[in-house]
């Protein structure tokens, strides 16, 4: 579950990236 | 007698000359995006993605699910779309990489 939060948190930094 | 100064101003012409070229096509940049939604994804990734979003699941949702629930879509399209979800940061693959959950709807 540890992996999940990972994946999550790295999914939406790649979001925010896009996002700027 | 006085002297004499130089005669005639030197008339300055100005080479304003604008000539208005007129509206240059930029004509209707609509590039036929007719099957795309106002987000920029394709219909099948829009729809991969809303799925993934319905579900409520804290382990995602799996790409055999997706593939039953989008009848008519390949498996491939389908990979292709999550993959694509994945790299923008929509979605993200929890317990291992075939399971997929939205960053959207938390």
């Amino acid at each position: 579950l540890d992996r999940i939060e990972k994946n999550k948190r790295a999914a939406l930094e790649r979001l925010c990236a896009r996002n700027v | 007698s006085k002297p004499q100064v130089g005669g005639a101003v030197p008339a300055g012409k100005p080479t304003g000359s604008v000539s208005f070229g007129g509206m240059a096509s930029m004509g209707g940049g609509y590039s036929g995006a007719s099957d795309l939604v106002n987000n920029g994804l394709s219909p099948s990734q829009n729809q991969v993605l809303s799925l993934i979003k319905s579900c409520p699941d804290p382990q995602g949702i799996s790409i055999q699910d997706l593939k039953m629930r989008l009848s008519g879509m390949s498996i491939a399209v389908i990979k292709q779309a999550v993959e694509f979800l994945s790299n923008e940061g929509h979605i993200f693959s929890t317990i291992d990489e075939d399971h997929f959950r939205s960053t959207d709807n938390d």
